[in-house]
């Protein structure tokens, strides 16, 4: 139940771009998956582009490691290579590998294949051999990897240290943040590409979770496992663990540390709230009652699941803990206080700000201010002579501060990294005046009839 | 939700994470428009993809056949002032109104709500083992001003001027896990105004003490400037 795909590395909206193409490849108006079967059957197809637009591919003989090619962003298209041109492991003896590294373990340059000096061997260079340039290759089936002849005389040949996928990136942690290219699993069963849902269903549709990078069918920990895992192309087995080395240090890379407050979503929390919001006492993580869980402290080392303490070891969206109470599994601990991620501010305004003059020019989330002659003037603001160039100001009287246009399109507008002078702003409160409201708000209460 | 009984929310938006479960609670102050509290988010530009608003339900786990349910994916994420904890979430499409789904006024710009109005809550939340699990639920309180809710701390102002206060209530009845970001309704000309947004707060639905919400009618401004743009 494998697909033709599975041989592919996919690199989402992007095109692969030959210097000297001309215009001789054929658009193929064929599903991808047909597209990846003709490209397998083809010796000299090494990967091909796919057009989501026009639902079609051209099979193409190159991959970005050729001469004279570059990947460039193209929202139409998907490229998929080749794995055996573009992974930079091993798998297996590395008698498939087809990448581009010419040098030896030891450094020294490979010969040519094509070349019988300084070494003379039997090797000839042919499209199914793949014994093209200086590349290291494997075309006896050596089991310690792809090797080649040197160009030093006094060398015949040596291994190229290409490692095996298995042990090119080691883990830390629980492998959350391994990005490796191994897809096989620990007992070599090849793994579901993320985009399929055949032969097994699941939820990890990788649009769904981009911050996963659940690419192509490689091994993956997007649900806080113990160590990464796939779906299994085997139909009788729906998922397993993968083998890979792991790393000598153990820490978390990707998150803020901090005791007094948490960032993010709260994985580097180290601090010692121990009551769920509502102040239930949490459950000690190296206790299973009243509630049996899986993030045993020994199996989960970076986590910081130490006494009972609110922690974030599976990505939710703060920190939380299996609490004490039979009847409440787990609860957040939103009680603690959120650490500031504003940036640091640039001086200070009186009043709402509509005086302020300064020159700050980044919001609090430190993004720059677009220029106000820029702007499409989305709130009608009269022009004025303080609207000089991408400065922080208050003309349309915001009661939260001086703000600008962003140059980030996710963020409009945004208030800018300054505070007020005066310490905490008044805020004037306004009491009841004629208040009339259109549609809404209105809803239908319906008398519950009580029956017997 | 502490105490409380079911009852009906129109524009009472369940939040819901990849896994589809719900995590916090909203309100639909326009057809394409969530206020929520910013607790509830891990960051102001978090990547939100996967996560989806859910409307016209009154079950927490509704069927796929439910006839009444919206739910649409959630686009994009906007922080309120910085003292303001709340959020605005733009949803990807527009919903649809009908007996069950229906906007939630804003109040004036800078509006007291006056002490003794009549007020709701409502949400999904824990109900602490007080019946009714699975079903949105609602609780009634009445307002009381500031400075009245700031005599029931002894040590330290209870309450600023972002934020606004219910009477205490003799029996344990307010917001849990689960129901914050949510809103709390007020009655007023007839209509029902988002005054507050339920925030996190130590212990849910306490006996005799007041609860505290972020005072809505102070952000009014940023909210329209947002929905605007």
């Amino acid at each position: 139940q494998r697909s033709p795909l599975n041989d592919y590395q996919r690199s989402k909206a992007t095109e692969l771009v030959h210097l000297y193409e001309g215009d001789v490849k054929e658009e193929i108006k064929e599903d991808v998956h047909i597209c990846a079967k003709k490209c397998s059957e083809l010796l000299d197809c090494r990967s091909f582009d796919y057009n989501l637009r026009s639902r079609s591919c051209r099979l193409l003989p190159w991959t970005q490691a050729s001469a004279h090619v570059t990947l460039q962003k193209n929202i139409n298209y998907d490229v998929y290579q080749k794995k055996d041109y573009v992974r930079d492991c091993i798998m297996g003896d590395g008698v498939s590998y087809r990448g581009t590294v010419s040098r030896t373990r030891l450094g020294k340059t490979c010969q040519h294949w094509r070349l019988k000096f300084p070494h003379d061997h039997k090797y000839s260079p042919s499209n199914q051999n793949g014994l093209n340039e200086n590349y290291c290759r494997n075309p006896d089936r050596d089991p310690a990897g792809p090797w080649c002849y040197t160009t030093d005389k006094n060398v015949r040949h040596q291994m190229c240290g290409i490692k095996k996928c298995e042990e090119a990136i080691c883990l830390t942690c629980n492998g959350e943040d391994y990005r490796g290219s191994l897809d096989r699993t620990e007992t070599g069963r090849e793994c579901q590409r993320w985009d399929l849902q055949s032969p097994h269903r699941h939820p990890y549709n990788p649009e769904k979770y981009p911050d996963k990078h659940l690419d192509d069918n490689y091994c993956r920990n997007p649900d806080s496992s113990e160590r990464p895992w796939c779906y299994t192309t085997d139909p009788g087995t729906e998922r397993e663990y993968c083998s890979i080395a792991k790393c000598n240090k153990q820490r978390l890379h990707s998150v803020t540390v901090s005791s007094s407050c948490f960032s993010g979503k709260g994985e580097g929390y180290r601090g010692k709230a121990v009551l769920t919001t509502s102040g239930i006492p949490c459950q000690r993580w190296d206790s299973q009652t009243p509630h049996k869980h899986r993030f045993q402290p020994d199996k989960y080392p970076c986590k910081g699941l130490e006494e009972n303490y609110c922690r974030n070891p599976d990505g939710s969206e703060a920190p939380w803990c299996f609490t004490t109470d039979p009847k409440m599994r787990m609860a957040y601990c939103f009680q603690i206080r959120r650490c500031p991620d504003d940036v640091l501010d640039v001086g200070c305004f009186y009043g709402n700000g509509e005086t302020y003059t300064g020159t700050a020019n980044r919001t609090r989330k430190g993004i720059p201010c677009r220029h106000w002659s820029e702007t499409s003037n989305e709130l009608q603001i009269p022009s004025a002579d303080s609207l000089q160039e991408n400065y922080c100001r208050n003309p349309d009287g915001d009661s939260h501060g001086p703000w600008c246009y962003t140059k980030d399109p996710n963020t409009p507008f945004d208030y800018c990294a300054i505070k007020p002078c005066d310490g905490e702003s008044a805020v004037s409160l306004k009491e009841a005046e004629n208040i009339a409201f259109d549609s809404c708000g209105k809803r239908t209460d319906r008398e519950v009839k009580k029956g017997r | 939700m502490v105490g409380g009984v079911p009852g009906n929310s129109p524009w009472t938006v369940s939040l819901r994470n990849r896994q589809g479960e719900h995590f916090c609670g909203g309100s639909l102050v326009k057809e394409d428009w969530v206020i929520s509290t910013r607790q509830c988010f891990s960051s102001c530009d978090a990547d939100l993809s996967g996560y989806r608003a859910m409307v016209g339900t009154l079950f927490t786990n509704p069927g796929p056949n439910d006839p009444d349910m919206q739910s649409v994916p959630i686009s994009g994420i906007r922080c309120g002032p910085s003292d303001s904890g709340l959020v605005m979430l733009k949803l990807e499409r527009p919903v649809t109104l009908n007996s069950r789904v229906a906007l939630i006024c804003l109040p004036p710009e800078r509006y007291i709500v006056p002490p003794e109005t009549k007020c709701e809550i409502a949400g999904w939340g824990d109900t602490q083992g007080t019946g009714h699990e699975g079903v949105l639920k609602v609780a009634h309180f009445y307002v009381m001003s500031n400075d009245e809710c700031n005599t029931y701390s002894k040590s330290r102002k209870l309450v600023l001027d972002n934020e606004i206060c219910t009477r205490p209530m003799p029996v344990e009845l307010g917001a849990c896990e689960g129901d914050y970001g949510g809103p709390l309704a007020c009655l007023t000309h007839d209509c029902w105004v988002l005054e507050g947004v339920i925030i996190p707060t130590r212990g849910c639905g306490k006996k005799n003490a007041p609860a505290v919400f972020t005072r809505v009618s102070i952000y009014v401004d940023w909210i329209s400037k947002v929905m605007k743009m």
